[in-house]
């Protein structure tokens, strides 16, 4: 097959083009590209038939085994969505309440975006879609405040999972950082060890700055996981890649569609498939 | 920076003279990583640099400048140009209410835009009236009213209604009777593939026929926005454009991408979530941020 035979130049820059309009990043791409050239050259691209097939292997093979968001431990189990605004955080906490209610889990939901129009009615409709109880406080009062109470309700309650919801906010705005680090602490102070999870919610369509966004929000409160929205549009999510190779933080779910069961599992062999479609 | 790396790569050109093939070659690969890095597409980025080529290649190197200096300043002005002239204009129609329409892709920053230029046309002494048209987004009618409670601005919504047809008519008629000169129309966000959805922005500008059409893109877009803004340009037809969210660190690469593809003018740039955060467009500052 491919026995220390070169790879035309063309194809290498076509690979290369691709994985640039997935907005893999132009380094990365040609670190890629670069690697994909020398293993060709020593004869190392095995049997995989071509080039672009042992080039999704390797791609697959970065992103890792694909993880679940998957509650454990003691109840309640504490989600934190965090993110820039306008990224999904909501619709992505009503569709996960909605898919934890259809496992047999009683879901409470936090609204903790105390400050942008209507946010608190945007996720009480969502509760009511997914049958999860919302704790609410009046618009303007403290996000700390309804994440205590929400929590300390669980724990009264017995409900098996907690999802906050917080504002938008940007990476570059420290005073909202610092409120977002003071929700973590009150989340630890309302039940140790809490929250279990922090999700951040990360728009597919973004383009490099969502490097950016998940290193300042994992230095801030520690990111767990990322929920991928909007890949039902024509954007691939590249930025994944950097994200997972610089922070190991993994991609455990993404979101295709408006919809409450437009929430799917993260499959790293399908997610590199769609690279190249 | 792109001057230093520019400056690296161009620091045996001094006293040369002439700026020649090779030399600009190295220049223009670092210029094409600083695009990209910065979200601009790879095909405009490509054809850019294309472009730079042409106007360095054979360039007299100014005694006052260094090479690196030289290029950099051909690529800033360039950038200027493409990003197209200051203007914030929003022409008024003379048959009131000039209808603007606001369309681009789920939370790009539609509704808080509307409000905020409503806001703006407010203390300018018009009229205006905010138009609740997304009946699809859950709280979005409760967010534009809550939005236009603040600035003291009313707004047209038929909470019960399953079409936005019926509610822009509505809306138009509401805009006569209360001497509306301005009627800003906030619509749901939509994916530039989903048929259907972009076939109903069609009809609900045909029953419109807005004076102005903007297009709201998030500064933070990547490599997509050039697919995004050819649909919407091309299936909508847009008169502007709106940038939300520079109040990052986002390069906004995503301007060039949308200015190449529309042609269309960057109007305003959405500075932060208070709805007193709406400006002019000023290419040059832009321009500086996408080269980094
Ligand atoms: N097409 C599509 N739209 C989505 C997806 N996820 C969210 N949306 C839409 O994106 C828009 C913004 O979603 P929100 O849930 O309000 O985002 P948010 O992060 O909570 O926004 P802020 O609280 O304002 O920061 C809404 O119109 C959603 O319906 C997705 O996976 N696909
Ligand atoms: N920091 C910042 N946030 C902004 C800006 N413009 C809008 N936002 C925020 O971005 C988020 C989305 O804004 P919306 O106005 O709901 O966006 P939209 O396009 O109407 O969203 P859909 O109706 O769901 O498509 C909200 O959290 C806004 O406060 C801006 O210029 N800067
Ligand atoms: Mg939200
Ligand atoms: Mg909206």
């Amino acid at each position: 097959i491919f026995q220390g035979k070169p790879i035309d130049s063309e194809t290498l820059e076509e690979l290369e083009e691709t994985l640039i309009l997935a907005d893999i990043g132009a380094i990365s791409a040609s670190e890629v590209v670069d690697h994909l050239r020398e293993k060709a050259r020593k004869g190392e691209l095995g049997e995989s038939g071509s080039v672009r097939e042992f080039l999704k292997k390797e791609l697959s093979s970065l992103l890792g085994a694909g993880q679940r968001l998957v509650p454990y431990g003691e109840k309640p189990f504490v989600i934190l969505a965090v993110g820039v605004n306008g990224a999904g955080k909501t619709t992505t906490i009503g569709k996960l309440a909605s898919r934890f209610r259809d496992q047999g889990y009683s879901v409470l939901l936090a609204a903790g975006d105390t400050f942008r129009a209507a946010a608190i009615e945007q996720l009480e409709i969502w509760g009511e879609r997914s049958k999860a109880q919302v704790v609410k406080h009046q618009s303007g009062s403290d996000p700390s405040a309804v994440v205590f109470d929400a929590i300390e309700a669980a724990r009264a309650r017995g409900t098996d999972i907690v999802i906050i919801d917080t504002a938008g906010r940007l990476h570059t705005k420290s005073p909202l950082m610092e409120e977002l680090k003071k929700i973590r602490r009150v989340c630890d102070k309302a039940l140790p060890g809490a929250p279990h999870e922090v999700l951040l919610v990360v728009d597919a369509t973004n383009g490099q700055n969502a490097l950016k966004q998940a290193e300042i929000f994992n230095e801030t409160v520690g990111v767990t996981a990322i929920a991928l929205t909007k890949l039902d549009g024509t954007a691939k999510g590249g930025i994944v890649f950097a994200i997972k190779k610089e922070l190991n933080i993994p991609v455990k779910l993404i979101g295709v569609g408006e919809g409450v069961d437009d929430l799917q599992d993260f499959e790293p062999q399908d997610f590199v498939k769609a690279l190249f479609d | 920076s792109i001057s230093e790396k520019l400056e690296a790569s161009l620091k045996k050109l001094k006293g040369k003279g002439l700026i020649g093939d090779e030399d600009i070659d190295a220049a223009l690969k670092e210029v094409r990583l600083a695009l990209l890095e910065a979200d601009v597409n790879f095909k405009v980025v490509k054809n850019f640099s294309q472009r730079i080529r042409e106007k360095a290649l054979g360039r007299q190197v100014l005694d006052s400048l260094t090479p690196g200096q030289q290029v950099v300043k051909i690529v800033h002005e360039e950038l200027c140009s493409l990003l197209g002239s200051s203007n914030a204009r929003i022409a008024l129609s003379p048959n009131p209410p000039t209808v603007i329409m606001m369309v681009g892709l789920h939370g790009s920053g539609k509704t808080t835009t509307s409000a905020k230029l409503a806001r703006l046309f407010k203390k300018e002494g018009r009229r205006p009236l905010l138009v609740a048209c997304d009946l699809q987004r859950p709280a979005a009618i409760d967010q534009l009213i809550t939005l236009g409670t603040q600035i003291g601005i009313p707004v047209y919504s038929a909470k019960e209604s399953k079409d936005p047809i019926t509610v822009v008519s509505e809306a138009m008629k509401k805009a006569k009777t209360g001497a509306h000169d301005v009627m800003i129309v906030d619509t749901a966000g939509r994916l530039h593939v989903d048929d259907s959805l972009m076939a109903e922005l069609k009809s609900i500008k045909t029953v419109l026929d807005p004076k102005e059409t903007l297009f709201i893109a998030d500064a933070m877009t990547g490599q997509d926005a050039v697919n995004i803004a050819r649909q919407f340009s091309e299936q909508i037809g847009i008169d502007g454009i709106v940038l939300t969210k520079m109040d990052g660190d986002a390069r906004g690469g995503a301007a060039l991408s949308i200015r190449e593809i529309t042609q269309k003018p960057i109007k305003f740039i959405g500075i932060g979530e208070k709805i007193d955060m709406l400006e002019p467009f000023h290419p040059d500052r832009i321009a500086s941020r996408i080269l980094g």
